[in-house]
């Protein structure tokens, strides 16, 4: 049995062909940097519900992630994040969902595990909980960059289609109309 | 849509995942990242998974349980219950994206079926791995 940590940042049309070398090199050091410190925890004999709260913690204070900093914008032009952890020991699990006011929505799911018989709440339950527990608290354009805020025109200007976080992504760089969602190169 | 699954030294598994959803999407709309479940799941006795993709076909398939369930009731290994969710039950509703896990004997797996999957995994005392494309 060999401790260890998985992570992801999500899925969608990445190609190398539309992925320029210096922003590929960057999602690969955050990626590189995450699972180190993941493994640092473990290596602690820090437990599995620690190491995997911290590395999405990590990832939505990163805002080349569709995750906390840098999460993609709604129809609307606002921001609804959500979250779950669970534990696999227990059982126990918790969940937020449709909040925009707290900094790192992983870390409301993981007090919703712990401080409450529930296991998920929803928006201003979700952001009165949060308060209430004493976690970090922001406005809600901390989270947004100009970056998914020009994926969100070009989709509301290209038949106002739904983009998968990393779709968005290449739509930006090519410039060209959103891509089709079920395009697939598997 | 972010992720993490784990494996401690006590052998305890845990998941876990974060969204901000999808680019134009109705206010309101929930995604399979906060529901136990479809895009994240733990159990000790088969294994911790964290979804990302169309939402919605990884609640109706509910991928990230259907996972643990192969593996318990069918006895499948991981890997071959993380290609069956994803390569075919999620493929087969028109579903995109991946999903990682880790069993309680420490196999990883990390299936897409999309182009690429930012992702990585790391043993402790190994060097971490990472990538993004097939």
């Amino acid at each position: 049995m060999k401790p260890v940590i998985v992570i992801h940042g999500g899925a969608g049309a990445l190609s190398r062909t539309a992925m320029d070398s210096e922003k590929e090199q960057r999602y690969r050091a955050a990626l590189q940097a995450i699972v180190t410190r993941g493994q640092e925890i473990l290596a602690a004999n820090g437990s599995a519900l620690d190491a995997v709260t911290e590395a999405v913690r990590l990832l939505e204070e990163c805002p080349l992630f569709n995750a906390g900093k840098g999460a993609v914008f709604t129809h609307r032009g606002t921001h609804e994040l959500d979250a779950s952890i669970m534990d696999g020991r227990s059982l126990d699990a918790g969940a937020i969902a449709g909040v925009n006011h707290i900094r790192n929505p992983i870390l409301a799911a993981r007090t919703v595990l712990e401080r409450s018989p529930h296991v998920m709440f929803t928006a201003e339950g979700a952001e009165t909980f949060a308060r209430e527990q004493g976690l970090e608290m922001v406005e809600p354009d901390f989270f947004s960059t100009d970056e998914r805020y020009q994926q969100l025109l070009k989709a509301q200007a290209g038949n106002d289609k739904i983009l998968l976080d990393h779709d968005g992504e290449r739509q930006t760089q090519q410039g060209a109309d959103p891509l089709d969602p079920d395009r697939k190169f598997g | 849509t972010v992720g993490a699954v784990a494996l401690d030294a006590a052998g305890n598994l845990a998941a876990a995942t974060s969204t901000g959803g999808m680019t134009n999407k109705r206010a309101g709309r929930v995604g399979d990242s906060p529901i136990i479940g479809a895009g994240c799941y733990a159990n000790n006795r088969t294994v911790a998974v964290s979804c990302t993709g169309t939402g919605e076909v990884f609640m109706r398939t509910v991928a990230a349980y259907d996972v643990s369930a192969l593996m318990e009731y069918a006895n499948l290994p991981l890997s071959q219950a993380a290609d069956k969710v994803v390569m075919e039950k999620v493929l087969a509703l028109g579903g995109s994206g991946g999903l990682i896990a880790v069993d309680h004997q420490g196999n990883i797996a990390l299936p897409f079926n999309s182009e690429g999957m930012y992702r990585g995994y790391g043993y402790v005392g190994k060097e971490a791995v990472v990538g993004i494309y097939r």
